[in-house]
Protein backbone atom coordinates (compact mmCIF):
# COMPACT_ATOMS: atom_id res chain seq x y z
CA UNK A 1 0.00 0.00 0.00
CA UNK A 2 0.85 3.81 0.36
CA UNK A 3 2.81 5.95 -2.61
CA UNK A 4 4.51 4.46 -5.49
CA UNK A 5 7.64 2.96 -3.49
CA UNK A 6 5.63 2.10 -0.08
CA UNK A 7 8.89 1.00 1.80
CA UNK A 8 8.26 -1.54 5.16
CA UNK A 9 7.98 0.92 7.96
CA UNK A 10 11.53 1.15 9.94
CA UNK A 11 12.57 -2.10 12.10
CA UNK A 12 9.79 -4.11 10.36
CA UNK A 13 11.47 -7.46 8.35
CA UNK A 14 11.26 -6.44 5.13
CA UNK A 15 9.81 -9.24 3.09
CA UNK A 16 11.41 -10.80 0.39
CA UNK A 17 10.11 -13.36 -1.43
CA UNK A 18 11.61 -16.46 -2.66
CA UNK A 19 11.25 -17.39 -6.50
CA UNK A 20 9.01 -19.85 -6.06
CA UNK A 21 6.72 -17.49 -3.81
CA UNK A 22 7.10 -15.20 -6.44
CA UNK A 23 5.39 -17.97 -8.97
CA UNK A 24 2.45 -18.52 -6.57
CA UNK A 25 1.91 -14.99 -6.67
CA UNK A 26 1.74 -14.58 -10.11
CA UNK A 27 0.26 -17.67 -10.20
CA UNK A 28 -2.43 -15.83 -8.27
CA UNK A 29 -2.47 -12.29 -10.14
CA UNK A 30 -3.38 -14.67 -12.82
CA UNK A 31 -5.76 -16.11 -11.48
CA UNK A 32 -7.52 -13.56 -10.39
CA UNK A 33 -7.29 -11.70 -14.37
CA UNK A 34 -8.76 -14.98 -15.64
CA UNK A 35 -5.50 -15.74 -17.91
CA UNK A 36 -4.47 -19.71 -18.56
CA UNK A 37 -0.85 -19.12 -17.18
CA UNK A 38 1.58 -17.09 -18.13
CA UNK A 39 2.16 -17.40 -22.36
CA UNK A 40 5.93 -17.42 -23.98
CA UNK A 41 5.14 -15.38 -27.79
CA UNK A 42 6.70 -17.57 -29.89
CA UNK A 43 8.33 -14.73 -31.90
CA UNK A 44 11.45 -13.39 -29.51
CA UNK A 45 10.00 -9.86 -28.02
CA UNK A 46 11.90 -7.93 -30.24
CA UNK A 47 10.84 -9.52 -33.73
CA UNK A 48 7.17 -9.26 -32.18
CA UNK A 49 7.08 -5.93 -31.34
CA UNK A 50 7.65 -4.63 -34.47
CA UNK A 51 4.45 -2.09 -35.74
CA UNK A 52 2.57 -5.39 -37.07
CA UNK A 53 -0.67 -4.44 -38.35
CA UNK A 54 -2.67 -5.91 -35.70
CA UNK A 55 -0.88 -4.68 -32.48
CA UNK A 56 -1.39 -1.39 -33.78
CA UNK A 57 -4.93 -1.58 -34.37
CA UNK A 58 -5.41 -3.27 -31.26
CA UNK A 59 -4.12 -0.72 -29.24
CA UNK A 60 -5.93 2.06 -30.74
CA UNK A 61 -8.83 -0.34 -29.42
CA UNK A 62 -7.10 -0.85 -25.75
CA UNK A 63 -7.26 3.13 -25.99
CA UNK A 64 -10.64 3.43 -26.59
CA UNK A 65 -11.37 0.13 -24.16
CA UNK A 66 -9.46 2.19 -21.49
CA UNK A 67 -11.25 4.92 -22.24
CA UNK A 68 -14.48 3.27 -21.56
CA UNK A 69 -13.31 1.42 -18.46
CA UNK A 70 -15.12 3.55 -15.57
CA UNK A 71 -18.14 2.16 -16.04
CA UNK A 72 -20.27 5.07 -15.80
CA UNK A 73 -18.09 7.37 -17.79
CA UNK A 74 -17.32 6.83 -21.62
CA UNK A 75 -19.97 7.91 -24.36
CA UNK A 76 -22.20 5.13 -25.09
CA UNK A 77 -20.81 5.28 -29.30
CA UNK A 78 -17.30 4.58 -27.74
CA UNK A 79 -18.44 1.43 -26.08
CA UNK A 80 -16.83 -1.97 -27.77
CA UNK A 81 -19.93 -3.29 -27.91
CA UNK A 82 -19.94 -4.34 -24.38
CA UNK A 83 -17.12 -6.57 -25.37
CA UNK A 84 -15.04 -7.90 -22.74
CA UNK A 85 -12.27 -9.94 -24.65
CA UNK A 86 -11.47 -9.07 -28.32
CA UNK A 87 -9.25 -11.21 -30.30
CA UNK A 88 -6.97 -10.60 -33.54
CA UNK A 89 -6.10 -13.93 -35.01
CA UNK A 90 -2.87 -13.22 -37.61
CA UNK A 91 -1.63 -16.82 -37.40
CA UNK A 92 -3.26 -17.35 -41.49
CA UNK A 93 -2.48 -19.19 -44.02
CA UNK A 94 -2.89 -17.74 -47.78
CA UNK A 95 -3.52 -19.55 -51.20
CA UNK A 96 -4.13 -17.80 -54.42
CA UNK A 97 -6.53 -19.44 -56.93
CA UNK A 98 -5.48 -16.91 -59.91
CA UNK A 99 -3.37 -19.35 -61.84
CA UNK A 100 -4.44 -20.98 -65.22
CA UNK A 101 -6.32 -17.26 -66.05
CA UNK A 102 -9.55 -19.48 -65.09
CA UNK A 103 -12.29 -17.56 -63.96
CA UNK A 104 -13.11 -16.60 -61.18
CA UNK A 105 -9.81 -16.27 -59.19
CA UNK A 106 -10.06 -15.62 -55.44
CA UNK A 107 -7.91 -15.06 -52.35
CA UNK A 108 -8.30 -17.91 -49.63
CA UNK A 109 -6.85 -17.66 -46.12
CA UNK A 110 -7.08 -20.11 -42.94
CA UNK A 111 -7.06 -19.03 -39.47
CA UNK A 112 -6.11 -21.11 -36.68
CA UNK A 113 -9.24 -20.98 -34.14
CA UNK A 114 -7.71 -23.18 -31.85
CA UNK A 115 -6.96 -20.04 -29.47
CA UNK A 116 -10.35 -19.26 -29.00
CA UNK A 117 -11.50 -19.05 -24.96
CA UNK A 118 -14.37 -21.91 -24.25
CA UNK A 119 -17.59 -20.13 -22.29
CA UNK A 120 -17.10 -16.95 -24.64
CA UNK A 121 -19.92 -15.91 -26.76
CA UNK A 122 -18.87 -13.82 -30.31
CA UNK A 123 -20.82 -10.74 -30.53
CA UNK A 124 -19.05 -9.13 -34.22
CA UNK A 125 -16.39 -10.70 -36.18
CA UNK A 126 -14.46 -8.53 -39.00
CA UNK A 127 -11.57 -9.60 -41.81
CA UNK A 128 -9.17 -6.40 -42.00
CA UNK A 129 -7.05 -6.38 -45.35
CA UNK A 130 -5.56 -3.06 -46.76
CA UNK A 131 -5.96 -1.90 -50.09
CA UNK A 132 -3.60 0.13 -52.01
CA UNK A 133 -4.38 2.02 -55.22
CA UNK A 134 -4.63 -0.62 -57.57
CA UNK A 135 -1.95 -1.28 -60.08
CA UNK A 136 -3.72 -1.13 -63.24
CA UNK A 137 -6.74 1.38 -64.71
CA UNK A 138 -9.56 -0.77 -64.07
CA UNK A 139 -12.65 0.46 -64.31
CA UNK A 140 -14.07 2.50 -61.60
CA UNK A 141 -16.12 0.40 -59.10
CA UNK A 142 -15.12 -2.84 -57.81
CA UNK A 143 -16.78 -5.64 -55.91
CA UNK A 144 -15.33 -7.67 -53.11
CA UNK A 145 -17.04 -10.41 -51.71
CA UNK A 146 -16.55 -12.80 -48.85
CA UNK A 147 -17.35 -16.45 -48.08
CA UNK A 148 -16.73 -18.76 -45.62
CA UNK A 149 -15.80 -22.20 -46.63
CA UNK A 150 -18.45 -24.32 -45.36
CA UNK A 151 -17.04 -28.30 -46.63
CA UNK A 152 -14.08 -28.69 -49.09
CA UNK A 153 -14.40 -30.72 -52.01
CA UNK A 154 -12.25 -32.93 -54.11
CA UNK A 155 -13.82 -32.96 -57.42
CA UNK A 156 -15.47 -29.06 -57.49
CA UNK A 157 -15.60 -26.18 -55.92
CA UNK A 158 -15.97 -25.91 -52.47
CA UNK A 159 -19.24 -25.04 -50.19
CA UNK A 160 -19.30 -21.59 -49.51
CA UNK A 161 -21.57 -19.25 -47.25
CA UNK A 162 -22.06 -15.81 -48.12
CA UNK A 163 -20.48 -13.18 -45.58
CA UNK A 164 -20.23 -9.54 -46.68
CA UNK A 165 -20.32 -7.74 -49.70
CA UNK A 166 -18.22 -4.32 -50.28
CA UNK A 167 -17.83 -2.07 -53.11
CA UNK A 168 -15.00 0.53 -52.93
CA UNK A 169 -13.31 2.31 -56.19
CA UNK A 170 -9.98 1.45 -58.12
CA UNK A 171 -7.96 4.43 -56.86
CA UNK A 172 -9.11 3.76 -53.33
CA UNK A 173 -6.78 3.53 -50.54
CA UNK A 174 -6.83 2.48 -46.48
CA UNK A 175 -8.10 -0.71 -44.17
CA UNK A 176 -11.37 -2.68 -45.66
CA UNK A 177 -13.33 -3.99 -43.27
CA UNK A 178 -15.53 -7.36 -44.35
CA UNK A 179 -18.13 -8.62 -41.33
CA UNK A 180 -17.65 -12.09 -41.05
CA UNK A 181 -19.70 -12.47 -38.11
CA UNK A 182 -21.76 -14.85 -39.63
CA UNK A 183 -19.25 -17.22 -39.82
CA UNK A 184 -18.81 -17.34 -35.82
CA UNK A 185 -21.44 -19.61 -35.00
CA UNK A 186 -20.24 -22.81 -36.90
CA UNK A 187 -16.70 -22.00 -35.07
CA UNK A 188 -18.24 -22.71 -31.51
CA UNK A 189 -19.44 -26.25 -33.12
CA UNK A 190 -16.32 -26.98 -34.84
CA UNK A 191 -13.66 -25.21 -32.12
CA UNK A 192 -11.08 -27.66 -33.36
CA UNK A 193 -11.13 -26.88 -37.27
CA UNK A 194 -9.72 -23.43 -38.27
CA UNK A 195 -11.36 -20.87 -40.37
CA UNK A 196 -11.49 -20.90 -44.06
CA UNK A 197 -12.29 -17.51 -46.15
CA UNK A 198 -12.62 -16.81 -50.04
CA UNK A 199 -11.91 -13.20 -51.02
CA UNK A 200 -13.30 -11.82 -54.50
CA UNK A 201 -13.18 -9.18 -56.49
CA UNK A 202 -15.23 -8.51 -59.69
CA UNK A 203 -15.62 -5.29 -61.75
CA UNK A 204 -18.90 -3.84 -61.93
CA UNK A 205 -20.28 -5.94 -65.42
CA UNK A 206 -19.10 -9.29 -63.53
CA UNK A 207 -15.23 -9.83 -64.70
CA UNK A 208 -13.15 -11.59 -61.80
CA UNK A 209 -10.36 -9.63 -61.35
CA UNK A 210 -6.95 -11.03 -59.25
CA UNK A 211 -7.20 -9.44 -55.80
CA UNK A 212 -3.52 -8.85 -55.86
CA UNK A 213 -4.29 -6.46 -59.52
CA UNK A 214 -7.00 -4.81 -57.60
CA UNK A 215 -4.42 -3.36 -55.06
CA UNK A 216 -5.44 -6.31 -51.92
CA UNK A 217 -2.77 -6.85 -49.61
CA UNK A 218 -2.34 -10.54 -48.24
CA UNK A 219 0.81 -11.90 -46.39
CA UNK A 220 3.69 -10.82 -48.64
CA UNK A 221 2.88 -7.09 -47.82
CA UNK A 222 4.47 -5.16 -45.01
CA UNK A 223 3.74 -6.31 -41.09
CA UNK A 224 1.99 -3.13 -40.94
CA UNK A 225 0.13 -3.65 -43.78
CA UNK A 226 -0.86 -7.59 -43.41
CA UNK A 227 -4.67 -8.73 -43.14
CA UNK A 228 -5.90 -9.96 -39.78
CA UNK A 229 -8.78 -10.96 -37.81
CA UNK A 230 -10.53 -9.57 -35.32
CA UNK A 231 -13.30 -10.99 -33.12
CA UNK A 232 -15.24 -9.50 -30.36
CA UNK A 233 -16.48 -11.52 -27.59
CA UNK A 234 -18.63 -11.33 -24.70
CA UNK A 235 -18.24 -13.71 -21.67
CA UNK A 236 -21.14 -15.25 -21.45
CA UNK A 237 -20.91 -16.69 -17.56
CA UNK A 238 -18.65 -14.01 -15.35
CA UNK A 239 -15.24 -16.25 -14.62
CA UNK A 240 -16.42 -16.73 -10.51
CA UNK A 241 -13.57 -17.80 -9.71
CA UNK A 242 -13.51 -21.46 -7.46
CA UNK A 243 -13.20 -20.98 -3.98
CA UNK A 244 -10.00 -21.82 -2.47
CA UNK B 1 -31.48 7.92 62.66
CA UNK B 2 -32.66 9.74 59.13
CA UNK B 3 -31.89 7.59 56.66
CA UNK B 4 -29.83 8.12 54.15
CA UNK B 5 -31.50 9.48 51.12
CA UNK B 6 -31.58 6.79 48.64
CA UNK B 7 -29.13 7.37 46.07
CA UNK B 8 -30.43 7.52 43.34
CA UNK B 9 -29.35 5.44 39.99
CA UNK B 10 -27.89 6.62 37.49
CA UNK B 11 -30.70 5.90 35.01
CA UNK B 12 -29.82 3.36 32.34
CA UNK B 13 -29.10 5.55 29.11
CA UNK B 14 -27.82 4.70 25.54
CA UNK B 15 -25.76 7.44 25.60
CA UNK B 16 -22.37 6.65 23.86
CA UNK B 17 -19.40 6.35 26.66
CA UNK B 18 -17.04 8.24 25.35
CA UNK B 19 -17.24 12.04 24.10
CA UNK B 20 -18.83 11.39 20.21
CA UNK B 21 -17.08 14.22 19.01
CA UNK B 22 -17.38 13.60 15.67
CA UNK B 23 -14.19 14.65 13.22
CA UNK B 24 -15.92 16.68 10.83
CA UNK B 25 -15.16 17.05 7.15
CA UNK B 26 -12.22 19.83 8.19
CA UNK B 27 -10.40 17.93 10.82
CA UNK B 28 -8.14 16.01 9.82
CA UNK B 29 -8.69 12.28 8.60
CA UNK B 30 -7.70 10.90 12.24
CA UNK B 31 -10.64 9.62 14.02
CA UNK B 32 -10.73 10.33 17.50
CA UNK B 33 -8.75 7.18 18.33
CA UNK B 34 -6.11 8.32 16.30
CA UNK B 35 -6.55 5.92 13.32
CA UNK B 36 -7.63 6.86 10.35
CA UNK B 37 -11.24 7.24 9.30
CA UNK B 38 -12.06 4.74 6.52
CA UNK B 39 -10.92 5.79 2.83
CA UNK B 40 -9.50 4.90 -0.67
CA UNK B 41 -5.57 4.09 -0.77
CA UNK B 42 -2.79 4.29 -3.27
CA UNK B 43 -2.08 0.35 -4.36
CA UNK B 44 -0.15 0.28 -7.16
CA UNK B 45 -0.10 -3.19 -9.32
CA UNK B 46 3.18 -3.60 -11.45
CA UNK B 47 3.11 -5.81 -14.80
CA UNK B 48 6.95 -4.72 -14.40
CA UNK B 49 7.16 -5.57 -10.72
CA UNK B 50 5.57 -9.33 -11.56
CA UNK B 51 7.86 -9.50 -14.90
CA UNK B 52 5.39 -9.78 -17.62
CA UNK B 53 6.00 -6.65 -20.01
CA UNK B 54 7.64 -9.45 -22.47
CA UNK B 55 3.77 -10.60 -23.53
CA UNK B 56 1.88 -7.62 -21.32
CA UNK B 57 1.92 -4.50 -24.47
CA UNK B 58 -0.31 -2.57 -22.36
CA UNK B 59 -0.68 -1.28 -19.48
CA UNK B 60 2.44 -1.74 -17.60
CA UNK B 61 0.75 -1.59 -14.30
CA UNK B 62 -2.69 0.04 -12.44
CA UNK B 63 -3.73 1.52 -9.73
CA UNK B 64 -6.07 -0.78 -8.02
CA UNK B 65 -5.98 1.10 -4.74
CA UNK B 66 -7.55 -0.34 -1.56
CA UNK B 67 -9.49 0.60 1.55
CA UNK B 68 -8.72 1.13 4.78
CA UNK B 69 -9.51 3.05 7.92
CA UNK B 70 -11.75 3.06 10.84
CA UNK B 71 -15.61 2.58 10.65
CA UNK B 72 -15.56 3.74 14.83
CA UNK B 73 -18.26 6.59 13.69
CA UNK B 74 -20.11 6.04 10.28
CA UNK B 75 -21.96 9.24 11.17
CA UNK B 76 -18.78 11.07 10.30
CA UNK B 77 -20.19 13.37 7.85
CA UNK B 78 -17.20 12.52 5.34
CA UNK B 79 -17.37 8.64 4.96
CA UNK B 80 -20.33 7.12 3.72
CA UNK B 81 -22.02 4.14 5.32
CA UNK B 82 -24.81 1.77 4.51
CA UNK B 83 -27.49 2.46 7.14
CA UNK B 84 -27.01 -1.06 8.23
CA UNK B 85 -23.40 0.15 9.09
CA UNK B 86 -24.73 3.27 11.02
CA UNK B 87 -26.80 0.47 13.35
CA UNK B 88 -23.88 -1.81 13.52
CA UNK B 89 -21.25 0.45 14.65
CA UNK B 90 -24.01 1.99 16.95
CA UNK B 91 -24.54 -1.57 18.75
CA UNK B 92 -20.93 -2.60 18.74
CA UNK B 93 -20.72 0.67 20.68
CA UNK B 94 -23.12 -0.77 23.76
CA UNK B 95 -21.78 -4.79 23.36
CA UNK B 96 -18.40 -4.42 21.52
CA UNK B 97 -17.75 -7.90 22.60
CA UNK B 98 -20.81 -9.22 20.87
CA UNK B 99 -20.98 -6.92 17.79
CA UNK B 100 -17.64 -6.43 15.73
CA UNK B 101 -17.51 -2.57 13.91
CA UNK B 102 -18.40 -2.23 10.09
CA UNK B 103 -15.44 -2.35 7.81
CA UNK B 104 -13.96 -0.58 5.50
CA UNK B 105 -14.81 -1.84 2.05
CA UNK B 106 -15.16 -0.59 -1.69
CA UNK B 107 -18.65 0.69 -2.09
CA UNK B 108 -17.77 1.03 -6.15
CA UNK B 109 -15.66 -0.56 -8.65
CA UNK B 110 -14.58 0.14 -12.29
CA UNK B 111 -12.95 -2.28 -14.59
CA UNK B 112 -9.50 -2.53 -16.56
CA UNK B 113 -8.12 -3.68 -19.60
CA UNK B 114 -5.16 -5.52 -20.32
CA UNK B 115 -3.95 -5.97 -23.72
CA UNK B 116 -1.28 -8.95 -24.18
CA UNK B 117 0.24 -11.47 -26.82
CA UNK B 118 -0.76 -15.28 -26.46
CA UNK B 119 1.17 -18.12 -26.91
CA UNK B 120 0.14 -18.57 -30.82
CA UNK B 121 0.80 -14.36 -30.65
CA UNK B 122 -2.34 -13.46 -31.10
CA UNK B 123 -2.80 -10.29 -29.71
CA UNK B 124 -5.93 -10.13 -26.91
CA UNK B 125 -7.47 -7.22 -25.49
CA UNK B 126 -9.19 -8.44 -22.11
CA UNK B 127 -11.58 -6.17 -19.68
CA UNK B 128 -11.67 -6.97 -16.45
CA UNK B 129 -14.44 -5.77 -14.59
CA UNK B 130 -14.16 -5.36 -10.36
CA UNK B 131 -10.46 -4.34 -10.75
CA UNK B 132 -10.28 -0.98 -9.71
CA UNK B 133 -12.05 0.70 -6.55
CA UNK B 134 -13.26 3.92 -7.01
CA UNK B 135 -14.98 4.53 -3.58
CA UNK B 136 -14.22 3.28 -0.04
CA UNK B 137 -17.32 3.44 2.60
CA UNK B 138 -18.20 1.05 5.51
CA UNK B 139 -20.10 -1.92 5.48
Amino acid sequence: GGGPDPRPPPGCPSLRLGARERRDMQREILAVFGLPGRPRPRAPPAAARLPASAPLFMLDLYHAMAGDDDEDGGSPERRLGRADLVMSFVNMVERDHTLGHQEPCWKEFRFDLTQIPAGERVTAAEFRIYKAPSTRPLNRTLRVSMFEVVQERSNRESDLFFLDLQTLRAGDEGWLVLDVTAASDRWLLSRNKDLGLHLYVETEDGHSVDPDLAGLLGQRAPRSRQPFLVTFFRASASPVRAPR
Amino acid sequence: AVRPLKRRQPKRTNELPHPNRLPGIFDDIHGASGRQVCRRHELYVSFQDLGWLDWVIAPQGYSAYYCEGECSFPLDSCMNATNHAILQSLVHLMKPDLVPKACCAPTKLSATSVLYYDSSNNVILRKHRNMVVKACGCH
